[in-house]
């Protein structure tokens, strides 16, 4: 009885706080610094009784209550002939923003992309990162699957370390329109390989950027009932 | 500032208490990053009707506490916390996602009746 009154209480608090159930995750995600940061100053302001603002991140430079790092749900293309496709990497991003209420709003929406050590790049071939939007459903054949229509959103030449891309009006669109977020095409190409010497190279490579990807989605959002907007300036 | 000590013959009138939660207690270390813990505290004692006005005391209570007096039906006025600040938890949710917000009300700051 005392571990249902628990249990009760529990799932009380924790629908109050904004979570349908006890999360319990299967494998613990990577944090990046700045949020360990944002943690520890706010723990250290509080600790010494210094007034904060936890309406505005200064360690990212915009207003909001809320961070989320949400994680990639997407797959990988498998293409076996990486050669003849000219494609190193081909990978749909999706991130789910399904949790983020309406009244929120959107002041930061960053994609993170963690292309491993730098070291794959120093001996390897002449690479480019294409980061796409998918505007159409995918196409489910026997083969690999193709996505619809496109919209190019930035090329990126000789790629490498960690990316970061301005997705605010993006997920903005996705927010206002859910059926609309069919994700991200994400594309390494090979520039050019005519140098039969750099094959072995390449697949290295390009295994090894599979192995290493790790994509993410840095969220912002600010609760108006939380944090009033400053007052416009009349004019 | 420092916390005021009461002193022994005062320890039963209202004041703070600490209280740390640790979430491992509660077995929610599984899915807060961050922090392990916080110092939430809590408010316990006395509000009798002849300390009302120095225990940080809303209007309501020192009417309560004289209602008692009159009354003793009408319970004595309660300690409650009268000054709450907010804390930033750093947790992972069921999709793999890493959030930090912060919540209002989880810390004690001051008490009173």
């Amino acid at each position: 009885a005392l571990g249902q009154t628990f249990q009760f209480q529990e799932d009380a608090f924790l629908r109050f706080l904004g979570l349908d159930k006890t999360p319990s995750p299967l494998k613990l995600q990577p944090v990046p610094y700045i949020l360990k940061k944002i943690v520890q100053d706010r723990e250290a302001a509080a600790a010494n009784e210094v007034t904060q603002d936890l309406c505005y991140l200064k360690e990212l430079g915009v207003r909001g209550n809320l961070i989320r790092l949400l994680a990639d749900h997407g797959f990988y293309f498998y293409s076996p002939k990486i050669s003849q496709d000219k494609f190193c990497l081909q990978k749909a991003l999706y991130f789910n923003l399904s949790a983020v209420h309406e009244k929120e709003q959107f002041t930061m929406a960053q994609l993170g992309l963690d292309l491993g050590p730098s070291s794959y790049f120093h001996l390897g071939p002449d690479l480019e990162l294409s980061l796409s939007v998918v505007q159409e459903p995918y196409r489910w054949g026997r083969s690999t699957p193709k996505p619809g229509r496109i919209l190019a959103l930035q090329s990126v030449p000789r790629p490498q370390g960690t990316l970061r891309f301005n997705l605010l009006d993006v997920a903005q669109h996705w927010k206002n329109n859910p059926q609309k977020n069919l994700g991200l095409l994400l594309e390494i190409l090979v520039k050019d390989d005519r140098d039969s010497g750099l094959h072995v190279a390449l697949e290295d490579t390009c295994a090894g950027l599979r192995r290493s990807l790790h994509a993410s989605l840095l969220v912002v959002t600010l609760d108006p009932q939380q944090c009033h907007l400053p007052p416009r300036q009349r004019r | 500032a420092a916390i005021p000590v009461p002193s022994p013959s005062c320890r039963s009138l209202c004041h703070r208490h600490q209280l740390f939660i640790h979430f491992r207690d509660l077995g929610w270390h599984k899915w807060i990053i961050a922090p392990k813990g916080f110092m939430a505290n809590y408010c316990h004692g006395d509000c009798p009707f002849s300390l009302t006005t120095s225990l940080n005391s809303s209007s309501y209570a020192f009417m309560q506490a004289l209602m008692h007096t009159v009354d003793p039906q009408v319970p004595q006025a309660v300690c409650i916390p009268t000054k709450l600040s907010p804390i930033s938890m750093l947790y992972q949710d069921n999709d793999d996602n890493v959030i930090l917000r912060h919540y209002e009300d989880m810390v004690v700051d001051e008490c009173g009746c």
